[in-house]
């Protein structure tokens, strides 16, 4: 493991941390689009099929663990919680996101990498992960005022997949046989849609405001 | 090995 994947991998961990603390602190989930969450928890579980069938290291399975445990936690929350539910923002966040699940398992039994029951479903969460970001982008941008702890979860997921980014570039340097255009791809037009988050994200910091959206 | 190899990541 290279340090542009292990601070991936941290950013991604501290991103699910920021939305649990906000979440646990503030009993409020308001901002936070539950549509992303369940795309989320869709997009580990389809991804993690190999769980059990496929040990690549206890760093890994723990990992894996971690991110299916936390996003079914913050789906739980969000819909069940007494108290969070209630700051859900049930009229801001209708994006029809059946038709990314759709379009993206459709894509999956197209483009994979073998037909298989695991190869399929792994090539469906990279798709799904690609574009999960956007009904919290949409929701984002509809309420216009984003708070700290939400502006910083996006931050930290955008983060994350620029690390993946030069992580693939640096197993592509040094690693002989390092081919993997399904994630690469993919993973490239999951951060390109972050990149009009973090103009404004970045503005906000350097002016020292608080993060706000164009309408 | 190889194929387990494949999907290392996250």
């Amino acid at each position: 493991m290279n340090i542009f994947r292990l601070a991936g991998d941290m950013t991604h961990l501290i991103s699910v941390l920021v939305l649990l603390l906000k979440i646990y602190a503030t009993k409020s989930c308001s901002g936070i689009s539950l549509k992303t969450q369940e795309l989320y928890a869709m997009v580990f579980l389809a991804r993690y099929l190999d769980l059990f069938s496929d040990f690549i290291s206890l760093y890994n399975t723990v990992m894996k663990l971690v991110f299916i445990g936390s996003s079914l936690a913050i789906v739980w929350c969000m819909r069940y919680h007494r108290v969070v539910r209630r700051s859900y923002d049930r009229e801001l966040d209708t994006f029809r996101y059946w038709i990314l699940v759709g379009a993206c398992f459709t894509l999956a039994l197209v483009l994979h990498e073998k037909f298989s029951f695991q190869e399929v479903f792994w090539a469906f969460s990279i798709y799904l992960e690609a574009v999960a970001i956007l009904p919290q982008l949409v929701l984002l941008q509809r309420s216009g005022n984003v708070d700290n702890l939400t502006g910083q979860y996006v931050f930290f997921l955008g983060a994350y997949r620029a690390f993946y980014i030069l992580n693939w570039i640096y197993r592509y340097l040094t690693e002989p046989r390092f081919t993997r255009w399904i994630s690469c791809v993919s993973g490239l037009v999951q951060t390109a849609l972050y990149a009009d988050f973090f103009y404004y994200y970045f503005i906000s910091w350097k002016n020292n405001a608080k993060l706000q959206l164009p309408a | 090995p190889l194929e387990q190899a494949m999907h290392d990541e996250l």
